[in-house]
C-alpha cells in the first residue's frame, strides 16, 4: 500500500523543497521505491535533481489529462521524479471544473504506475490554492516543516486552518506530522520554537530535528542531493536519520 | 510625490516581511511619513509590529470598497499601518471584476490621505496571483528581496518573468531594485550569490547587503521592530543604512 506524504506550508522558505528531495533520495537509499511530485510552479524539485525544469510534467497531466507514466523521469536508482512542467501555474487559476477540479492529482495517480510504489512525497507551493488542495486529496500524510524562527511558528495556526477546512471539504482525513527545519541548536530561539511545537503537537513530531547545514543549501546549485554531494554531512545524517523516523513512523515525546 | 514600493519575491522566505516592517521604520526614523500595507493573507506584518492580525484591513478595502482610511492603523511615530484582515485570502480566488480586478489596490490608494505620505511599502505573499498584480499596478518601484542561497538566485528568472508580464499587460514600468538579505558572510556561497546578482543586474542592486542576524528573527516574537528591539545590532545598522540606500536610491557597483 503506497504511502502519499505532501510536504506542505504556506510558510515560505521553510525547507519543503529540501525535504521532498532529501527526504526522498534517503528514502530510495533505505531500498524503498520513491516518486516525488513537483506541484510548485517554482520547479525547483527538478533543478535540486539536476533535472532540466523546463519540461512537461505534473502541469499538462492537471490542465490536458495526460496520464502520469508520459512524463515520469528517472531521477536516481529507485527514485522517480514527476517535474512541475513551465504550466503548472495555469493549473492555479483555472475557473471551470467545480468540485473534480480538486481530485485531478488523486486520481492522475491511481491511474499510473505510481500506486505501486512504496512512498509518494508531493512537493507543495508556499500558498493555499488549488494546486494544495490537489496534493492534499491525494494525500493520506502530511509533513509540514517548521523552520527554527517564530514566524515559522506563527505561521502554524493558520496552516492548521487550512488542514481542518481541507478535511471537514473532502471528508478525507490526513495523519499529520511536523519536521523541525533550519534548527541553529546554539541559539535560544531555535530551541525556543522546537519546545512549543512539541508542546502544541504532541506525539506528531518526527524525532529528527534537521540541523542548519551549509551543504543542504549548496547542493541543490550541483543538481545534486546531500547524498549524492556530501555524505559524511550533518544534512545527510539528518535526513537519513528522517527517512527511518517517517518509515518507523517515529515521533519525539 | 509619494514612492509607492512592493517588496516582492514568489520565493519564499527570503526576508520581504522582515524588509518591509524595518525598512519602513527606519524610513520613518528618518523622518518620512511612512504606510505599510500588508496584501499576504499570513498577515505577519501585524504580527511583526506587535498589533492583531485578526482586525479588518486591506482585505476589506478590496473585497467590498471599503476606504483605506477607514482601516489605517498607528503603528510607531510616522509609521502608519493597513493589515492584512482575515478575509484577504477570499480576494486572490474572485473570479468576477475582469481587468478592473488588478487595480483596486492603486484606485484606493489614490483616494486616500496615503496618497500624500512619502512612502507606502507594500509586503507581498511568496506567489503569483492577484494580490502581486494588484500590488504591482499599484506600484512605481519594486525591491525584490535576494537571499544568500541557490534557490533563491535561481528562483529570480522567474521573478523577472512576472515582472515583465504585468508590465506588458498594464503598459506600466516599474523600477526594480534588489537586496542581499540573509547574508552569512562567512560562507563562500553567500559571497557567489551576491556576486552573481551584481553581474546579472548592473546598478540595480542596493548598496547595502543585510547579514544574518539573530535579532531580526527574535524581534517578531515581541511584536518589535529591530529598532525596538536591540538598536546596537547589525540588523539594525542594515537596515537604517538600506533606507538612506533607498531615499538616496544608491545602487552597488
Ligand atoms: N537545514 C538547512 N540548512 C541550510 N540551508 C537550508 C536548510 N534547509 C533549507 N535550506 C535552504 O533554505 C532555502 C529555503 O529552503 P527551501 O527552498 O527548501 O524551502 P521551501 O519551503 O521549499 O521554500 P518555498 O516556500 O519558496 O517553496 C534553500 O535555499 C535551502 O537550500
Ligand atoms: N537577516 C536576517 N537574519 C536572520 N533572520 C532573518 C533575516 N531576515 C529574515 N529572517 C528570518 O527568516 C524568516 C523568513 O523571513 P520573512 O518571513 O521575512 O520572509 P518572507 O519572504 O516574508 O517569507 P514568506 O515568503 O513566507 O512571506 C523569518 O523568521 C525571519 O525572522
Ligand atoms: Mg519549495
Ligand atoms: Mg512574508
Amino acid at each position: 500500500q503506497v504511502r502519499i506524504i505532501a510536504i506542505m506550508n504556506q510558510k515560505g522558505g521553510v525547507g519543503k523543497t529540501t525535504t521532498t528531495v532529501n527526504l526522498g533520495h534517503a528514502l530510495a537509499l533505505q531500498g524503498k521505491q520513491v516518486a516525488v511530485i513537483d506541484m510548485d510552479p517554482q520547479g525547483q524539485v527538478a533543478t535540486s535533481l539536476g533535472i532540466d525544469n523546463q519540461q512537461m510534467g505534473i502541469d499538462v497531466v492537471l490542465l490536458e489529462g495526460d496520464a502520469i507514466d508520459t512524463v515520469k523521469l528517472h531521477a536516481r536508482d529507485r527514485l522517480d521524479l514527476v517535474p512541475a512542467g513551465p504550466r503548472l501555474n495555469e493549473f492555479e487559476h483555472i475557473n471551470e471544473g467545480g468540485v473534480e477540479r480538486g481530485h485531478r492529482l488523486r486520481k492522475a495517480i491511481e491511474a499510473s504506475s505510481l500506486s505501486d510504489y512504496d512512498f509518494i512525497l508531493i512537493d507543495c507551493p508556499p500558498s493555499s490554492g488549488l494546486l494544495g488542495v490537489n496534493a492534499m486529496f491525494a494525500s493520506s500524510e502530511l509533513i509540514v516543516p517548521v523552520s527554527g524562527d517564530y514566524l515559522s511558528l506563527q505561521g502554524l495556526s493558520r496552516m492548521m486552518q487550512i488542514l481542518k477546512r481541507s478535511e471537514e471539504i473532502s471528508g478525507h482525513r490526513i495523519k499529520l506530522w511536523l519536521v523541525s527545519t533550519r534548527m541553529q541548536l546554539r541559539r535560544k530561539l531555535t530551541a525556543e520554537v522546537r519546545k512549543r511545537v512539541l508542546k502544541y503537537f504532541p506525539g506528531r513530531v518526527l524525532f529528527t530535528p534537521i540541523r542548519e547545514n551549509v551543504a543542504l543549501a549548496e547542493c541543490p546549485s550541483f543538481g545534486k542531493t546531500i547524498f549524492d554531494y556530501r555524505k559524511k554531512s550533518s544534512g545527510a545524517e539528518d535526513y537519513f536519520s528522517l527517512a527511518s523516523d517517517v518509515l518507523n513512523r517515529r515521533a519525539a515525546d
